[in-house]
């Protein structure tokens, strides 16, 4: 989902 | 992953750990706020409920632990450690925390991108980092006698937010769909925040000074 790559931050 | 965030991830490491050695091999922690140690434990457990569901890279879950873990061990040592708690600054750590922990709350239950559980906790966790240095950057100001390690502590804190702002600059340009306001106008007031310190921190650096704030 590439709206939600910002989850892939600490 | 870019070099932005991965230099971002290690200044942000690298300042738990000045922070850790002060704390462990000193035993001391004059001149930390226990208050922002409380809500970056909070910020983690918070953000990171997705650790054990949500499978994105080794590396991601290994920092999310070694974040989890030390900002907990770090409230442990200066509320329970009998050398460490002697030294804390309980008289000048006097900011309110719960002042900021409770806007955060409602800010988060009012603007997110999903209403749901976990989704508001990250939103919350967003909002409450970008705020969470204010008491240590306080604290800073009353004692005004600011030792190395901690004037480095602050110092990798405020590198990793604006190697963050870097990072998403770059992932704005070169990957489909990455617009993420809350957590970009959240790390832009949380760099911001950290700028006064910057300049007094720097300008000492260069001229070869201790590092001291103006009252």
């Amino acid at each position: 989902d590439t709206d939600r790559n910002v989850k892939d931050e600490l | 992953m870019n070099a932005f965030r991965l230099a971002g991830d290690m200044t942000h490491l690298i300042s738990v750990l000045v922070l850790l050695l002060k704390i462990h091999t000193i035993k001391s922690c004059a001149g930390i706020s226990l208050k922002t140690q409380e809500l970056y434990a909070l910020v983690f457990a918070t953000r990171y409920l997705d650790i054990f569901t949500d499978f994105i890279s080794l590396y991601n879950t290994v920092m999310k632990l070694i974040f989890l873990g030390s900002s907990f061990s770090i409230v442990w040592y200066m509320r329970r450690h009998k050398l460490v708690q002697r030294s804390y600054d309980k008289d000048h750590d006097t900011f309110r925390h719960q002042l900021l922990v409770l806007p955060c709350l409602i800010l988060a239950l009012l603007i997110h991108e999903q209403f749901t559980f976990k989704e508001v906790m990250w939103t919350f966790s967003i909002y409450l980092e970008a705020v969470a240095i204010l008491p240590q950057l306080v604290l800073l100001q009353r004692t005004r006698n600011i030792d190395n390690l901690t004037g480095q502590y602050v110092f990798f804190l405020g590198a990793y937010r604006s190697l963050y702002i870097l990072n998403w600059i770059y992932r704005y340009f070169t990957e489909p769909h990455y617009v993420h306001w809350i957590t970009w106008i959240s790390g832009l007031v949380q760099t911001l925040l950290y700028a006064d310190f910057f300049y007094y921190y720097i300008s000492s650096w260069k001229n070869n000074v201790k590092l001291t704030l103006p009252a």
